[in-house]
């Protein structure tokens, strides 16, 4: 058995939670926050036999998508009065960052 | 050393922890929520030693309950007027859904 | 790789996850609880290659620090009009809790 963490867009958990449902996954979700963008994300597990990892990987990217977000950037110290133009940079943020972890034993209690 | 992750029901929570907590076990809980029943339920891990792994699986046995929950299913589609009795689908929750993974190293810093 | 799993003090994650992401690290952050002082931690979890574990357990070692709180105990039952003074016990927690997990596949969808 594997336990899947898949880190994912909190626009995309909808859709991918009810796929992974409708496919009859078992699936836990909690909100989480990235450490860069400081902005809130949600973090999923799913625990699969070892021969439905592929597919379930194949689930998360039908259903995550890359986003472009702009992060505005100030410099440390500004003066009274002094105009400034926002530097913006564009960060890619992926569908999904998936970490595989190998299960030593799964029961229902 | 192995790392527990267990999904249980919140009302058995907290007899659970104590239960653990009296019996020295170190154990970390926060807030999920389950993708069938998009309800909330609560996620704890506890890194134990290896010989302990049966006795926190008997404590979370002990302490986390079966239950039957009713979920109601509209039909997609309902006309207005149209009266209709609530088809409600018997759900088993778990008592606990029990996840053991291996350690590699552990450490306090 | 590894999935390095780490409870900390409330107070130290800002500075962690700022040391972390400054070293070019991936970090994710959520709320947790510990079972004993049933008091607001935060857990993070990062994925690294497995010759950079060293330094991510230095840059965390060098952020979070132990401190003693303060656990007041109450008897069992007073009766009324009985004075008691409150018998604090000297709880000491650590500055993290890390558990190091082997990641099997890791991915971005
Ligand atoms: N130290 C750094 N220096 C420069 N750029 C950085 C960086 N850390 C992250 N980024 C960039 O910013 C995006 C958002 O990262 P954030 O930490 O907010 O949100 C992250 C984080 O919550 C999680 N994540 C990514 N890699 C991780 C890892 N190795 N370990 C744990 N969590 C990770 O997945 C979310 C999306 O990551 P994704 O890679 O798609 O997208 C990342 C990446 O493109
Ligand atoms: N393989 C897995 N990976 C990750 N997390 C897992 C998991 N199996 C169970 N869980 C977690 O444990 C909770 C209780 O699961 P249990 O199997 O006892 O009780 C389940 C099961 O009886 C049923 N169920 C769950 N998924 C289903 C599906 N795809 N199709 C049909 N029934 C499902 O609904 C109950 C509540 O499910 P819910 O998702 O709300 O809540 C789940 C979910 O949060
Ligand atoms: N093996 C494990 N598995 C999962 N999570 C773990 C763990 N060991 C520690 N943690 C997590 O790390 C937090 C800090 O633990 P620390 O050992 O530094 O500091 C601990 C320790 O000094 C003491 N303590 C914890 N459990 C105890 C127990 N069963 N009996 C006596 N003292 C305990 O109280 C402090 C605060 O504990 P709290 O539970 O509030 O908060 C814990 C818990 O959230």
């Amino acid at each position: 058995m594997k336990f899947i963490v898949s880190v994912v867009n909190k626009d995309d958990v909808l859709p991918l939670v009810e796929a992974l449902v409708t496919n009859g996954y078992g699936v836990t979700t909690f909100k989480t926050a990235g450490g860069f963008l400081r902005k809130e994300n949600v973090t999923l597990f799913t625990g699969v036999e070892d021969e439905q990892v592929e597919d379930v990987i194949r689930l998360i990217r039908d259903n995550c998508h890359t986003r472009i977000q702009r992060v505005g950037s100030l410099p440390p110290v500004m003066e009274s009065g002094e105009s400034y133009v926002l530097a913006t940079e564009e960060v890619e943020v992926g569908g999904a960052v998936i970490f595989v972890l190998d299960v030593v034993q799964f029961l229902k209690a």
